[in-house]
């Protein structure tokens, strides 16, 4: 799923938002 | 320990609301505050139909980039929400996934005037006529009914960051690793509406909140009308669709 969710996948990573 | 322990405490639950109604708060896009005061700002007729002149591809592809952006809240929201973050990878998606566009027409209704049935759209309200070059009317007053039946709960800006919470937190979303950790949080998320709803002696709400199937025929029809476009434009979705969108619903 998150191969096929890469935007989403980043996203959720990113600590910054 | 929200999504560990197995009963919570009442402090717990108040946190849960409080950390709920902060995240809502802070990724909520619009203020209630500007939608209101522009509640009668309506587009003349001459707007409207110079939005009808516009090409099927210019309209699908406004519409795509304001529904993306609406999204990214909701993913900044899930993010700041206790016990999202908790949950594994997998499960964080399958619930954005299924439950994002869900909680953007939830969200919808603050920007619904229902005494004219219009709604926020590019710096004034709308009427369905003006999204006529979408070429999908029957998806777009479905969305405004459901928008008109929405706001006439007269939710408060508390009720919704809980209530939208609960839409997003579903433990019966197919292909989740950890459902029981999900039935806890949503467990969770439950009391704490419950407990806000009693507080303030609005109760009677719960039996008239939309059924769960009634958000996803919509977000069903959604992407059946997407389907349709693509198939007639490929090569604009595919070079000027946001790729979150694309990801999300094709």
């Amino acid at each position: 799923l998150k191969e096929k969710h890469k935007i989403l996948h980043r996203l959720l990573q990113d600590s910054s938002s | 320990s929200l999504l560990e322990s197995p009963n919570s405490s009442l402090t717990e639950i108040e946190h849960l609301t409080q950390n709920v109604l902060k995240s809502y708060r802070e990724t909520c896009q619009l203020r209630l505050e500007d939608l209101q005061l522009l509640r009668w700002e309506t587009f003349t007729k001459e707007e409207v139909g110079s939005y009808q002149k516009k090409s099927m591809e210019e309209m699908w592809e406004r519409c795509a980039c304001h529904i993306t952006e609406a999204i990214q809240y909701v993913v900044e929201f899930a993010k700041r929400m206790s016990g999202f973050m908790d949950l594994c990878q997998n499960d964080q998606i399958v619930l954005l996934k299924a439950g994002a566009m869900e909680v953007v027409l939830v969200r919808m209704c603050r920007a619904f005037n229902s005494e004219n049935r219009t709604v926020f759209f590019e710096g004034k309200y709308a009427s369905p006529e003006l999204f006529k070059s979408l070429g999908c009317n029957e998806l777009i007053n479905s969305i405004f009914d459901f928008a008109h039946s929405l706001s006439s709960l007269h939710f408060s800006e508390n009720e919704i960051a809980l209530f939208t919470a609960l839409v997003l937190i579903n433990s019966n979303r197919p292909w989740l690793q950890e459902k029981s950790k999900v039935e806890r949080l949503q467990n969770n998320l439950e009391l704490a509406f419950k407990h806000m709803l009693r507080k303030n002696h609005r109760e009677g709400i719960l039996a008239k909140l939309p059924p769960k199937g009634k958000l996803r025929n919509l977000c069903y029809q959604h992407m059946e009308k997407l389907r349709s476009f693509r198939q007639m434009y490929p090569i604009i979705v595919h070079a000027v669709f946001p790729p979150l969108y694309k990801e999300l619903f094709s």
